[in-house]
């Protein structure tokens, strides 16, 4: 699965998703990245989100909503939000991993695998790319 | 804050051990150019959506990843991808899903919220949607890696009835159980 989200000038938020989903899977399965609210969210007032793990798990935490309800109602930073949606999916007994930009340029990578394939860029064009834990 | 943009390229079981340092370089390199693609949109004062779907499209078209070519087979040796993209202004959201002949699917999902009523599109729809829509229309064998066969023989070889998650093995249910990227 891929993803990404941004922050425009104008200051507008957005989130995309794009996955093949499991090998081997049967039946039509539609795993969460497609599911606005759960593998995608975004909403200019909080956070934009794109997951990637066991969509199973995603789907049932609701964890692109779940980081933005967060911030929202309980006014969590998007770091502390973000580790507490994946710590659920992996109470759960799920594992993967998600990105999430706030309003404010602020962003959270966690995940809870031995690692995620991930990268952010800053105003000035500064790239940082991880792959590890 | 000071970060525009983020992305991922899926997580799982990857370790350094079981990374060669050319396949590394590959993935560093892939990642690298999707946030430049992505960041040149906001630099040209293009909205996020374009950013998104900029970095997204670099990573459909890099067999590295699981989603577009190189996406995982499933049972019948098919590649069912799906893909969603939302807009935090208006909280407009468009999503396809199980199609097999769009090119970058994430700009089927784009279409999907921009150019009709609905947020979901499915299957045979979606496909006939998009074309309609003006996406890219492939013959399915495109999406065709040999490593993602592989890994479909492996998983078929393992336990034919069991789907395997993206890149994880021995996960807390143990129901997973692969030592490759699968996706």
């Amino acid at each position: 699965t891929v993803g990404a989200v941004a922050l425009d000038k104008s200051g507008n938020l957005a989130a995309a998703t794009s996955t093949g989903g499991m090998t081997n899977k049967k039946y039509g399965r539609i795993g969460d990245s497609p599911i606005i609210g759960a593998g995608t969210y975004a909403n200019n007032n909080t956070v934009a989100v794109s997951g990637t793990g066991w969509g199973e798990f995603f789907i049932r935490t609701v964890v692109g909503y779940d980081v933005s309800a967060l911030m929202e109602y309980k006014k969590d930073p998007v770091s502390k939000a973000a580790q507490t949606v994946i710590d659920k999916v992996g109470k759960l007994g799920g594992d993967g991993g998600l990105i999430a930009l706030d309003k404010d340029g602020n962003m959270a990578m966690p995940f809870n695998t031995e690692g995620m394939y991930r990268g952010a860029i800053t105003k000035d064009g500064k790239i940082e790319i991880y792959i590890y834990k | 804050g000071n970060y525009v943009l983020v992305i991922h390229g899926g997580a799982g079981t990857i370790l350094k051990k079981n990374m060669t340092p050319e396949k590394e370089t590959q993935y560093r390199a892939a990642l690298e150019q999707a946030l430049k693609a992505g960041y040149a949109k906001i630099q040209e004062g293009k909205s996020s959506l374009d950013a998104v779907q900029a970095a997204v499209n670099i990573l459909e078209d890099n067999p590295l990843f699981n989603a577009g070519k190189g996406a995982v087979f499933t049972h019948d040796g098919k590649n069912e991808m799906d893909a969603s993209i939302m807009n935090g202004k208006t909280l407009e959201a468009g999503a396809v899903a199980g199609v097999t002949t769009i090119k970058n699917p994430i700009n089927a999902a784009r279409a999907v919220m921009e150019k009709s009523e609905h947020v979901m599109m499915a299957g045979r729809g979606a496909e006939a949607f998009a074309k309609e829509a003006g996406c890219e229309i492939v013959d399915p064998s495109y999406f065709y890696t040999e490593d993602r066969w592989k890994g479909l023989q492996k998983a078929l070889k393992e336990d034919s009835m069991k789907a395997k998650l993206d890149h994880s093995f021995n996960n807390k249910l143990g129901i997973i159980n692969i030592d490759n990227k699968f996706g």
